[in-house]
């Protein structure tokens, strides 16, 4: 349901 | 112990003040350099003159790139990326606007009140074509109201990390480990308004209510503008912006 908050998330810090 | 207490409070905020530095998106220094640099009078009427699609969806990416340093901002606060997913999204879901609307106070001139939109400072008219005039004043009186408390980038670091991290949004799954982490900013800030002199600042802090009611402003105008313009919003708006709003 909030796919790209948790890609977001997911993602190193960049 | 007291001093090893002292220390971990200590450390918390150094890593809120690096975690905001690092995603603050627009320099204090450089926006105060520019803060008389206002749209021209045809520039403003350019922008009135756009379409309201066209406008929505121009502010619309704004607020999403926005929302993105907060995201940013989350996963460098210590403690945030230890809470399970559902909480680091339903705390990113209710409060990365009302972060976007705390942090807009710096990017905010109250002596003409403009704000930094799109490279230069912009008046409320600019907005005009959006067609939701009400919300837009809300914006600016609000942050005009939190200009008046001439916060500190200190100031501004911890108190949006405790409008992120607040243990009342509902759905949690862990409530009691939102509220710990909620506890010990609320002390860094305590900590800091003491040894800053700046306890006073407690006292006229918005209240919880005042964000909460602007987002739901916000939800409601994008959805008069959805009825307006069906399609767009799914044809045109940042997925994001739509993931978190519509």
């Amino acid at each position: 349901k909030h796919r790209i908050l948790h890609k977001l998330l997911q993602n190193g810090n960049s | 112990s007291p001093t090893s207490a002292g220390v971990e409070i200590e450390h918390l905020t150094q890593n809120v003040l690096k975690s905001y530095r690092e995603t603050c998106q627009l320099r204090a220094e450089d926006l105060q350099l520019r803060r008389w640099d206002t749209f021209s009078r045809e520039e403003v009427c350019a922008y009135q003159r756009k379409p309201m699609e066209e406008m929505w969806q121009r502010c619309a990416g704004r607020i999403t790139e926005a929302i993105q340093y907060v995201v940013e901002f989350a996963k460098r606060l210590r403690g945030f990326m230890d809470l399970c997913q559902n909480d680091q999204i339903v705390l990113l879901k209710a409060g990365a606007m009302e972060v976007v609307l705390v942090r807009m106070c710096r990017a905010f001139n109250a002596d003409n009140r403009t704000v930094f939109f799109e490279g230069k400072y912009a008046g409320a008219e600019l907005f005009r074509s959006l067609g939701c005039h009400e919300l837009i004043s809300s914006i600016f009186d609000f942050a005009q109201s939190l200009c008046a408390l001439h916060f500190s980038e200190s100031e501004v670091a911890l108190f949006s990390a405790l409008v992120l991290v607040n243990a009342n949004r509902p759905w949690l799954q862990d409530q009691a480990k939102v509220a710990r982490l909620q506890g010990h900013l609320d002390v860094a800030f305590r900590v800091l308004l003491r040894r800053t002199r700046r306890e006073g600042l407690l006292a006229r802090l918005p209240p919880p209510g005042r964000l909460r009611a602007l987002c739901s402003q916000h939800v409601e105008q994008l959805q008069a503008f959805r009825r307006l313009h069906p399609g767009v919003l799914h044809a045109a708006f940042p997925p994001l912006y739509r993931e978190l709003f519509a």
